[in-house]
C-alpha cells in the first residue's frame, strides 16, 4: 500500500 | 503604489477559476519581475506557482515588492463581475489594506471598480529546485482533462508511466481497471494537437486523482498541458500562459514507505 507524501519531503523553505 | 493593466482581462478570470479549487487563501507578490504567487493546498501535498510577467502587461507599475494576502473565492466573486471582454487593472497602495480592481468594458462605457480587503496570510515560501525531469510529455490539455475526467469515475489513484510505447495512464477501482495509452503523434494538422514526448529514462508514478482534476480546472489557459515526470519528485502539470508566464501545479507522488 502507498501513502501520500507531502510537498515538503521535495522542496525546503526558502 | 502599484497598478497593472491587462487588456486581455480574462486570462486573470482564467487563472483564478484554474486555482481557486486548489487553494483559499494566497499571497501574490508583485515585483518588477511580475506578479506571482505560490500557494500550497490545506494539506501539503499539492504546491501552485504563478507568473505573469511584468511585459506582458499594457501598464505594470510596481514602486517597491509588495505582498498582498487574498482571499482566492472572494477574489472570484470579484473577477465574476467583470465580462470577457473587459480590460482589468489591479491597483493597491503600498502598506494599505485594500486592493482594487477595475474593470473597463472595451468601448469604455461601463467602468467598475471594487475594493477587496486584503489578509494576512502566514504562507511559507518553498524553493523549487532546477531538475532534470526524466521525461517530459506535452499533449493537448483538453485530452489530458479527459483522461483524468474520466480515469476519476473508477479509481481514485492514476498511474503515469512512459516509456517507449508511449505515456500510459493506469487506474484501478472496485469495477475493474482502466489504461489509457496516449503514443507520441506530431504528424497533426496542428501543433496544439500534437502529443510529443520526450524521454530520457523510464518512469512510473502514482498520484491521487482528485488533484489532477483540480489541476485540469486551468485547462481553459494553454491548448497544451505540459507534464514533467522524474522518479521521487513532484509532477509538474503545467499550463503556458501566451506571453506571460504560467500556471505550474506541483504534486508529491504516492510512496512506499
Amino acid at each position: 500500500l502507498k501513502s501520500q507524501a507531502r510537498i515538503a519531503r521535495y522542496f525546503r523553505s526558502s | 503604489m502599484l497598478e497593472l493593466r491587462l487588456v486581455q482581462g480574462s486570462l486573470f478570470k482564467k487563472v483564478l477559476d484554474g486555482i481557486k479549487d486548489l487553494v483559499n487563501d494566497a499571497n501574490f507578490d508583485c515585483s518588477s519581475t511580475g506578479f506571482s504567487l505560490q500557494a500550497m493546498d490545506s494539506s501539503h501535498v499539492a504546491l501552485v506557482a504563478l507568473l505573469l510577467r511584468s511585459e506582458g502587461f499594457e501598464h505594470y507599475r510596481c514602486d517597491r515588492n509588495i505582498s498582498m494576502g487574498m482571499n482566492l473565492s472572494n477574489m472570484a466573486k470579484m473577477f465574476k463581475c467583470a465580462g470577457n471582454d473587459d480590460i482589468i487593472t489591479i491597483k493597491a497602495d503600498d502598506g494599505g489594506d485594500t486592493v482594487t480592481f477595475m474593470f473597463e468594458s472595451p468601448t469604455q462605457d461601463k467602468i467598475s471598480d471594487f475594493e477587496m480587503k486584503l489578509m494576512s496570510i502566514d504562507s511559507e515560501h518553498l524553493g523549487i529546485p532546477e531538475a532534470e525531469y526524466h521525461a517530459i510529455v506535452k499533449m493537448p490539455s483538453s485530452e489530458f482533462a479527459r483522461i483524468c475526467r474520466d480515469l476519476s469515475t473508477i479509481g481514485d489513484t492514476v498511474v503515469i508511466s512512459v516509456s517507449k510505447e508511449g505515456v500510459k495512464f493506469t487506474t484501478k477501482g472496485d469495477i475493474g481497471i482502466a489504461n489509457i495509452v496516449c503514443r507520441q503523434n506530431t504528424s497533426v494538422d496542428k501543433p496544439e494537437e500534437a502529443t510529443v514526448i520526450e524521454m530520457n529514462e523510464p518512469v512510473s508514478l502514482t498520484f491521487a486523482l482528485r488533484y489532477m482534476n483540480s489541476f485540469t480546472k486551468a485547462t481553459p489557459l494553454s491548448n497544451i498541458v505540459t507534464i514533467s515526470l522524474s522518479n521521487e519528485l513532484p509532477v509538474v502539470v503545467e499550463y503556458k500562459i501566451a506571453e506571460m508566464g504560467y500556471v505550474r501545479f506541483y504534486l508529491a507522488p504516492k510512496i512506499e514507505e
